[in-house]
């Protein structure tokens, strides 16, 4: 799966619908101090699902709606979408992913035989039959040939916010709730608040974290 | 559950404070320790019959200790604004080769670097392009010029950001972004 | 007491948001402001017979308010990294017009500006040199060039800091400092 | 008054006797990343009476003695000497001076003839005699001559700390006590937590302080 496309269109100071394709591994980002730099990684974050406005630098999340500038009146709404390249999986990386599936499932096995509580109540038995057309199986079976549980080759998230306080969350343009984004994204390492987006001059934020705290990024990379 | 996060501790360990870990890559040298602290509950602490504590993998934080090249340890609270910056991002590459995502965006994390450290940087976020695509936003000069890809961020029009791609060198000293006609 | 603070409130506000204020010498235009916040006890407000608040001088908390040029006003939180730096340099600036300390320290204030920033940073410390001593540490070529006298701290002995004369050309791009024979 | 000179001796990483003299008006410090500059920072604060071992860096106090390095033993006390500049006033400003000092006081009068509460207890009546030998009332008198209230030209303050925990402060060679170094400062902006210095990373701290943690930076300045 690989990160194809970001648009913006009255979101903060882009008032404009603003394309920004990452073509390449390293993509830059350069301009003068408060061109809207930081407001395209708002932007990621919020499109991932980010619900508090503290965090996207506002006091309400109405605040991420363009607000006017010289020139221009305020806008009404505003939308990001986040595309993704989701191609089928090679037989290759397909038998390494069922290989470890078995293993996970071996390993959460045995440990529901030594009786420990948390393991066995993680993994339905192999006696019991489970309906092949309930959304998460066919998620399973999606997710067998692609990175992300949707069977096209490119998936689009988009989140947008009204001005009336009214919002809403797109997968490849069928509407859906902020729960099915999560679910998409389940287990990459993508997410609004996941280790792999490092906001500005928060880069020593989890050497400060508490030990604890620090854990809970452990958890996540688990 | 328990095994999976001890696999994980201990492969980011590995990356991060192994002879040839990021700790190591990116200082030039020093020793690094990703230590778990067993929470101590109002009881004793438990100990194994050889004396060493038992650790409570699903209760515990996490400590680190980092040795620049030259210098004792130190608690991370003693590092200098640079080193905590290098020994955060150290962590972060570790995290991210245990298990990498398909992005990462690092908004100015080279802002307290200096050159020197600046290239190291630049060298190793190299190193993970085969997995993930990166998203970086800097005022170095340096670090523009590894990026493979450089959008400029504008406000000709005031309070309205536009995007425009740009090369390397139409980025004046000043980080205003000089028009291709310019040139 | 109630006067001297009313005083300094009134001139440093002059000093920051006022035609010729640091806010606008920094960013070039636009307009900021410096309000009184009267601290609501549990009562109502009170209120003069014109309908104003009744300002109480030793209880308000104090709000900023910047407005770039060009942008519509925002609160300190919605500003960039680089506004809020100047923003701050500019309050620092005007307090320190109203009652000047004889040196004053700046650690790196200059890291999360651009280029165009750090100048207009470097012309308005060279403007209060008359009264205060500056000591300024940085890794801006541009900030070290404004400086009348130039220190490097060097760690040749590994763990052990000394402190070197240097002349701004000695001051390689790297940061590290060459020996003067070296040049 | 003016600053003149920093000397650190067993301070943090600075293991040998080390002199900066400030003769400019402006004087930069650079250097590698970790090579010590901000730890001159720390022993600036230090020296003026910062008693929170946190605020510079460290778990405890002991911290800031040099703690060793690859080739040298760790060092048993660490010495920090500020000084100042002290000549005698000018005659103008003297005047001025005066003319600020008896303004205040007429102020202070007219607010304790008012009655108010807070004004009447800090202006000792012009009926009450004060003992002209008090260390406060020579305090006022060479306060009249020159910037600080030491009848020297040169104000060396030091402050030493031993590593059995012991620790002392001097001021021109003579011991003091904390509150004789604050009493020096009093009133000048000069201080461990003034806002005339800035740690590396707080620069936008005054900004993020609530509204009434600005307002007492404000009444520092008054
Ligand atoms: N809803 C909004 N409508 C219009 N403009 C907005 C809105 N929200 C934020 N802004 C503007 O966006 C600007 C901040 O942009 P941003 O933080 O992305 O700057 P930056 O390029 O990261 O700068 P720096 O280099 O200083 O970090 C602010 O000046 C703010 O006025
Ligand atoms: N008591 C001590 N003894 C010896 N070294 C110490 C002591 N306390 C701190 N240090 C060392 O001082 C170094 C930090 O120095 P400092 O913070 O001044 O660096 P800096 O020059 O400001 O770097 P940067 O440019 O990254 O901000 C640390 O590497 C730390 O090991
Ligand atoms: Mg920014
Ligand atoms: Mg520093």
């Amino acid at each position: 799966m690989r990160l194809a496309k970001l648009t913006l269109f009255g979101f903060k100071s882009f008032a404009d619908k603003t394309e920004i394709t990452f073509d390449e591994a390293i993509t830059g980002i350069v301009g003068p101090n408060g061109c809207g730099k930081s407001n395209v990684v708002d932007a990621i974050k919020w499109v991932l699902g980010e619900r508090s406005s503290k965090s996207l630098r506002g006091q309400e999340m109405i605040d991420v709606i363009f607000a006017g500038s010289a020139g221009r009146a305020p806008m009404n709404m505003a939308s990001v979408a986040l595309t993704f390249d989701n191609p089928e999986l090679s037989p290759e990386v397909l038998a390494a992913r069922e290989a470890q599936m078995r293993q996970a499932q071996l390993l959460q096995q045995a440990e529901s035989i030594e009786g420990s509580p948390d393991a066995g109540a993680q993994v339905a038995g192999p006696a019991e039959a489970v309906d092949p057309n309930t959304p998460s199986m066919i998620d399973a079976r999606v997710r067998a040939r692609r990175a992300l549980p949707v069977d096209s080759p490119q998936v689009e998230i988009e989140r947008r916010l009204y001005r009336d306080g009214s919002s809403e969350y797109l997968i490849n343009s069928r509407k859906a709730r902020l729960k099915d984004i999560r679910d998409l994204f389940l287990d990459t390492g993508v997410g609004a608040d996941a280790y792999s987006i490092i906001e500005q001059g928060k880069v020593d934020a989890m050497l400060l974290a508490s030990p604890m705290e620090r854990r809970t990024v452990f958890e996540e990379a688990a | 559950s328990r095994d999976r996060f001890r696999q994980t501790f201990e492969k980011v360990t590995e990356h991060f404070a192994g002879q040839d870990g990021m700790f190591r890559k990116l200082f030039g040298g020093g020793k690094a320790e990703i230590r778990l602290m067993p929470v101590v509950r109002d009881g004793a602490e438990q100990f194994h019959s050889d004396g060493s504590p038992v650790t409570d993998w699903l209760e515990s934080g996490i400590e680190i200790i980092a040795k620049p090249p030259g210098k004792e340890p130190r608690s991370i609270s003693q590092l200098s604004g640079g080193e905590k910056a290098m020994t955060a991002v150290a962590l972060l590459m570790s995290i991210f080769r245990s298990k990498p995502a398909c992005f990462c965006v690092l908004d100015e994390v080279d802002a307290a670097l200096d050159d020197a450290n600046v290239d190291r940087f630049c060298r190793v976020v190299e190193q993970f392009t085969d997995q993930s695509h990166f998203i970086v936003i800097t005022h170095h000069k340096r670090t523009m010029h590894s990026a493979h890809q450089l959008y400029g961020v504008t406000m000709q029009e005031r309070g309205v950001s536009k995007r425009v791609s740009v090369k390397i060198d139409q980025v004046g000293p000043d980080g205003k972004i000089r028009e291709p006609q310019e040139q």
